[in-house]
């Protein structure tokens, strides 16, 4: 069970992340492990990519690798 | 360990492959 103190993974989490900065998949993947959010690697893959999707973040690359963003 | 990371990162880019 997770306590207050945990990180949650949540739209507005991942939306707040991406206004303040462009992020590979990576990226957020490290702002939410596994040991810190209590969910399963296939659970984290799961919720992130639906919120993603709900998110529809702009993309751009940079240096190679795609980044999202969002703009306020 | 960032093989995980690499896994769990190539596992979101298919998911949303086909949504891009």
């Amino acid at each position: 069970t997770p306590s207050a103190s945990d990180v949650l993974l949540t739209e507005d989490a991942v939306r707040r992340y991406l206004i303040r900065k462009p992020m590979t998949t990576k990226d957020l993947l490290k702002k939410f492990q596994t040991k810190r959010t209590g969910l399963s690697s296939e659970q984290t893959v799961n919720v992130l990519a639906q919120i993603l999707k709900r998110l529809n973040p702009e993309r751009k690359n940079i240096n190679d690798k795609m980044h999202f963003y969002l703009t306020e | 360990s960032s093989s995980e990371a690499d896994e769990m990162a190539a596992a979101l880019e298919a998911e949303l492959n086909d949504f891009m």
